[in-house]
């Protein structure tokens, strides 16, 4: 029980503390288990700093810089145990265009190391530069999905019809 | 193990016969508000096995077959196919004959839904622990649905611990 | 006080209905009151069927579709009672460009109709286009905020400096 | 009685007197992020009264005070001013022998925060009646901050009373 988790603990928080600098351009963040009578109930507290700011919990950070930590957090642990398929629905909307081109490079980089296939649903028209491939949802006939494969201008016109 | 294709059926706003390529690397998909996005990563999550209709955004599990549009009638079935190359031969035992593994879920409205893993009957516990063995699954940590993030950010402390769970 | 609720929520579901219709262009929504033993506990229920999909609980719309249906319910509010101001932080972000578009175009006529004055905080170039002028804030000195008044070819370059 | 125009000085990642001109129609404010765009919000909901340090993300009001950064020491205060063009003379008697009103609030580490309106000590009910009458104030309808949308949206039906209530 309580052993497992301290040994997952470790390797999420030093996943987590690579990640979170390559997200940000630099900076720096660590994980805490929360002090409990029972350890099994211990809470995770983040703590995080951004390039040229002061540590502090995350709580106190931007809208975006919380979605880019929480982002990290997230690929800490899949990384810790990695599966075939990953999964984000537009986990990059509060993310600046900088932040994005951020985000993409790390996916491409986690792509060739783990051999993980990603579908990646979002809005961001920089995220959808850099994907190897597009598929469009349309609802041509109202109530009813068509899948298509597009190219990037065509999911600039479906993205803009609507 | 790789994940190759998904083919949905009357599942949710998809009522006519789709099918998503998988490939490696990273696939995007866009396209306006509304129109699906989100139904495709909850076929996946239906077929690997997940049990709560809330999770499915819906109020029972019968949500999840196509209930109708202005111009179409309500279906009673659903089905969720994954095809998988398991070429790798990496599969538990049970299904590690066959270099392609096709996993559909059937549901009938009122009936309740079953499993088949290469047409055979199956267990959803055989079908959960296929995909447990490859660390993914209807709960995995990787996949993030529409929120998933705003939640992560906004949990209490004890709330995030299952993130470690799952990676232990 | 129950008098008082039922009168508001009467203008406000009036006010609602409208507004659905206009950031959807089409549908039909409605707002309705949960029965409870004393009404002054009553909750606010959300119906909503955008163009041409059956009428449902807002729980089962997509999260854009939510977004658009929960900003048309707090301007529904607003109209009720008209400020001189209003400030929308970042709204915008789950909404696909035909949304915007339609978002955009009730802000100019509800700062027609009442003379308020909007400061829309956004990601969005489409929003950034529609605004009557444009304020960007960097922090060319780590951790210091500066203001600067900037015009759209300056604001997309603040969003992708970083 | 219309708002004209935002000073900030010492507040959060403000620390260099910053004037923020709120003319009429739709003021976009745009920027990467963490760059202070929501903390522009904070200060308009504060110099209007607001008294819950939670509100402005922050453990206790000190919080809103410059904290430093790599290159620039704390503060010990901060204030923001708020400009208010009365020409409509539509203001609360005890405030309305002005075409311009000045609200601003000051705070000092340690000591807690006052208010002034044209430079003349007031009590912080006065100020919030100020905005109250104009349906106005710190928890405003019209002061959507970021992730309220979200708030909104995930709420029980009972939490989004509120919205009535304020129209009310
Ligand atoms: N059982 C069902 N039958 C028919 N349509 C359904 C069913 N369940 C959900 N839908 C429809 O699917 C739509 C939602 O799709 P989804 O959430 O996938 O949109 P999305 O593309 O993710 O949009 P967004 O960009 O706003 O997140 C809803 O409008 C809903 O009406
Ligand atoms: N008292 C303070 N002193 C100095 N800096 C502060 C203080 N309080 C908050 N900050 C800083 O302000 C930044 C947050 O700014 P803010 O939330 O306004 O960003 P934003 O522009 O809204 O970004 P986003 O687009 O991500 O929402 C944080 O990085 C935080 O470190
Ligand atoms: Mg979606
Ligand atoms: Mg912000």
């Amino acid at each position: 029980g309580r052993q497992r988790l301290v040994v997952a603990f470790e390797a999420v928080n030093e996943h987590f503390q690579k990640l979170f600098s390559k997200l940000f351009g630099g900076g720096d963040a660590h994980l805490s288990l929360t002090e409990e009578d029972d350890p099994l109930d211990a809470g995770l507290e983040i703590f995080a700093s951004p390039p040229g700011k002061k540590m502090q919990v995350m709580s106190l950070l931007s809208g975006g810089e919380q979605a880019l930590t929480a982002i990290a957090l997230v690929f800490a642990a899949f990384l810790t145990n990695p599966a075939p398929i990953c999964v984000l629905d537009e986990v990059d909307a509060p993310l600046d265009d900088t932040n994005v081109d951020r985000f993409c490079s790390l996916l491409s980089e986690i792509a060739k190391l783990t051999g993980t296939r990603f579908l990646i649903i979002t809005h961001h028209r920089m995220t959808m530069a850099r994907m190897d491939r597009l598929f469009g949802v349309t609802m041509a006939e109202r109530g009813v999905s068509q899948l298509v494969s597009v190219d990037l201008r065509g999911a600039e016109q479906l993205r803009d019809a609507g | 193990m790789q994940f190759s294709k998904l083919r949905l059926s009357g599942f949710k706003s998809f009522v006519d016969p789709t099918e998503l390529q998988i490939d490696a690397g990273l696939t995007g998909v866009v396209g306006p508000n509304g129109c699906g996005k989100s139904n495709l990563v909850e076929a996946l999550r239906w077929v690997m096995g997940e049990t709560s209709a809330k999770q499915m955004r819906g109020g029972e599990m019968d949500d999840v077959i196509f209930g109708g549009s202005s111009d179409r009638p309500a279906r009673n079935i659903a089905e969720v196919q994954l095809g998988i190359d398991n070429s790798d031969r990496r599969a538990p035992v049970s299904f590690n004959d066959h270099d392609d593994l096709t996993i559909s879920r059937r549901i009938e409205r009122g009936k309740g839904s079953g499993y088949r893993v290469n047409g055979k009957d199956s267990r959803a516990r055989d079908v959960q622990l296929l995909f447990a063995d490859s660390a993914t699954g209807a709960r995995a940590t990787g996949l993030v649905s529409q929120g998933r993030i705003g939640a992560i950010i906004n949990a209490k402390p004890r709330d995030r611990r299952h993130l470690l769970e799952e990676a232990a």
